[in-house]
């Protein structure tokens, strides 16, 4: 049985896994030997479901920008439909001979082919969703890498109003994300460093205002909040990074996976 | 969402087909 790492991919996939094991042991036990039914209805239900996810599966490579999800889907689309052709053929090969075993191979082959596909699309998909996140990570790393530019009460408002949208987007995407994710170490590790830039993120307000307001009224004490300044930009950045690598991370990145 | 909802549709169409197929196995032996 395979694992997998995310709830929603779990819920798609685990049902027709389990029934894929059913049919194989059917098969292999030599239970095998018995009339199919007439299969051409549920088959023809399976081939315009495939079409359909053919369908937006290359809209949604068409009208995405992530060139690696360009590539990782359409073999994965490719596997499908021709999981869906060998299904096609099982049925009609079991209307002429009821008993074939080469369409009963068709069939298991076919339906493990449509579970096989359908988890790597689904995994290229979620691939690309942790991009997105990785993407949002980057964008705030890239507004802690300026503060030092930071010298006047105007560009701290600035500031603050452009990096807070991004930084509760990331933790709305990172939270998200760690809800969805079935490995429970990878979940502890993403709210743990969540709750440590909620943290920072008042202390690093403060840090900027009083080594800004330090430097406009020339304050004694600049070196000291530009220290503080840069530690807390250092904590945030390292947190960030860290997230960075856990969404990076596959359950079976960790030899824990139970 | 319409990849998912997709997938979703295929796998919920082969788990159809595959209970079809299993089901007349069991009852002919």
């Amino acid at each position: 049985m395979p694992t997998f790492h995310t709830k929603t991919i779990e819920t798609i996939l685990e049902p027709v896994a389990q029934q894929v094991s059913k049919l194989v042991i059917l098969h292999e036990e030599g239970e095998d030997g018995n009339a199919m039914p007439d299969l051409t209805r549920p088959v023809n239900v399976v081939k315009k479901a495939v079409d359909n996810l053919v369908k937006v599966g290359y809209e949604t490579v068409s009208c995405s920008e992530d060139n690696l999800l360009k590539h990782d889907m359409p073999p994965a689309l490719s596997r499908v439909e021709e999981a869906s052709m060998l299904l096609v053929n099982a049925a009609s090969m079991l209307l002429d001979d009821s008993r074939s075993a080469p369409a009963r191979k068709k069939l298991i082959d076919g339906s493990r082919g449509i579970l096989h596909g359908t988890s790597a699309l689904l995994l290229a998909f979620d691939e690309s969703e942790v991009r997105k996140i990785i993407r949002k990570c980057k964008t705030v790393l890239e507004y802690l890498e300026i503060t030092e530019v930071i010298s006047t009460l105007e560009d701290l408002v600035k500031y603050i109003e452009t990096l807070s949208p991004n930084l509760t987007s990331m933790i709305k995407s990172v939270e998200s994300r760690e809800r969805e994710l079935m490995h429970q170490a990878h979940r502890e590790m993403l709210l743990r460093s969540v709750d440590d830039i909620r943290n920072y993120t008042n202390l690093f307000v403060n840090t900027l205002k009083i080594f800004v307001t330090a430097k406009v009224e020339g304050q004694f004490g600049i070196e000291n909040a530009q220290h503080n300044r840069d530690y807390v930009v250092k904590k945030m950045t390292s947190e960030i990074n860290e997230i960075i690598r856990v969404l990076r991370l596959t359950s079976h990145d960790d030899d824990d996976w139970d | 969402e319409q990849i998912l909802s997709a997938a979703r549709s295929i796998i919920e169409a082969t788990s159809a087909l595959i209970k079809a197929a299993t089901f007349a196995q069991k009852e002919l032996v």
